[in-house]
């Protein structure tokens, strides 16, 4: 379901290049449980930020269900982000005045939702917040926020769940707990899930691991690197 | 050198209570390294800040080399903070628009030192970030960004470090890179640590840890709870 052929991202810094990623090929399975790992600054965020449609590449392609994502244009973007994807930020991009519930409830808008603020309620309760739900981003802590951008990227019952370092921010009991819904997920309702960690005990729950070093991808099987 | 006595964390929403802290008793020597483990929402970011002068307690009392901080004014509790503190936020707390060495050669503009860029650059190159000067947060990964922050903790050369998760965001290498740092300067120049964190494996690095649990406070002899 996820086909990235040969991709790179460069940024261009004044006479400056900096190679974010060099010519990456990784495909996902639909209804897989894949982790990327790698060392901080290797390219794990850059290419979530592709595969979730937030980000063009400098070169290279990239296929979703299918479809040349290259080839869209913004609105048809933010529709496919919408409707397939939920996506956990590394640095959770939550609204600043906006409270717990609502940060949640938001992505349900699109599809017109009767129930939105039912169904928050329920996906933060699922995450353990059910006591925080009028609390803004200022008043929780940084697993809290975590778990309310946890949330929000379930609430709409996506078919791809990408989460950057999801559990950083989490005790070893509230990490297993998150990781207890995406696998659950996974094998119930065949969620595909793209899960960025530096955890290796993370990592191992996964089918597969993807490994980034240096912006160049190296795919294994299972988790021993080919 | 840190002595909480008897502290408690209060917040009123509505007519909601929030106790982040009840009834908190803890001390902590010079030139100790100390763990503060807990699970998420339990009220660790909290006490960091009052230890760091950043915020004040509901009841109870804080000392610290001696002083009862609850008696300072704005000035006073910024000049401590400014002489004796260094503090990496758990989200970093860094200047949007600001490249990352000024981030770092900032908090030295108060002591009138004239080589700012000068040990802003080392203090960056040793967190191997020497090629990522002039790059703003926006253009640095999560685990960069962490980084920067302990850079910018560290180049005041403060007698007391305060880190809440510094290594959250990085992969295992960079993380011991990060501890190596802290400890040498815990032993050759008498740092005192105080590092929350939620990685056991970090926790076992320190001299000793106090546990928090649900807004209290449990010390240890060593690593075993009392
Ligand atoms: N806008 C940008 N301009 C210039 N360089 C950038 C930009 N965004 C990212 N980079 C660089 O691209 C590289 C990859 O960044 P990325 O965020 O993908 O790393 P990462 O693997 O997610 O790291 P971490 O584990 O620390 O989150 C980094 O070295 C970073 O400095
Ligand atoms: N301004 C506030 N108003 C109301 N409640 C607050 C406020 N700030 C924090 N809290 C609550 O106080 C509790 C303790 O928060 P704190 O940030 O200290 O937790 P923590 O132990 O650092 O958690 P984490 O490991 O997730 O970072 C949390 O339950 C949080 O919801
Ligand atoms: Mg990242
Ligand atoms: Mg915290």
């Amino acid at each position: 379901v996820i086909d990235i052929e040969n991709v790179t991202k460069v940024y261009q810094m004044g006479d400056v290049e900096v190679r974010a990623l060099q010519g990456v090929t990784c495909h996902v399975e639909r209804g897989e449980f894949v982790a990327i790992i790698g060392p901080s600054g290797s390219g794990k965020s850059t290419l979530m930020n592709i595969i979730g449609c937030l980000d063009q590449p400098t070169e290279g392609t990239y296929r979703l269900d299918g479809i040349d994502v290259g080839e869209l244009d913004d609105d048809q973007l933010a529709e496919i982000r919408n409707q397939k994807i939920g996506f956990v930020f590394q640095s959770f991009n939550l609204l600043r005045r906006v409270p717990a519930w609502k940060q949640v409830a938001l992505p349900l808008i699109y599809s017109g939702a009767e129930d939105r603020r039912e169904r928050a309620v329920t996906a933060l309760e699922a995450v353990g917040l059910g006591e925080r739900l009028n609390h803004l981003p200022s008043e929780l802590s940084g697993g809290q926020q975590q778990r309310v951008a946890i949330a929000r990227a379930l609430v709409t019952e996506p078919s791809i769940l990408l989460a950057d370092e999801p559990t950083g921010n989490l005790d070893s009991k509230s990490g297993a707990e998150v990781m207890a819904i995406f696998k659950r997920l996974n094998r119930e309702r065949g969620l595909t899930v793209v899960i960025v960690t530096h955890d290796a005990s993370i990592a191992a729950q996964a089918d597969r691991t993807i490994r980034i070093f240096d912006g160049k991808a190296y795919e294994t099987n299972g988790h021993t690197p080919l």
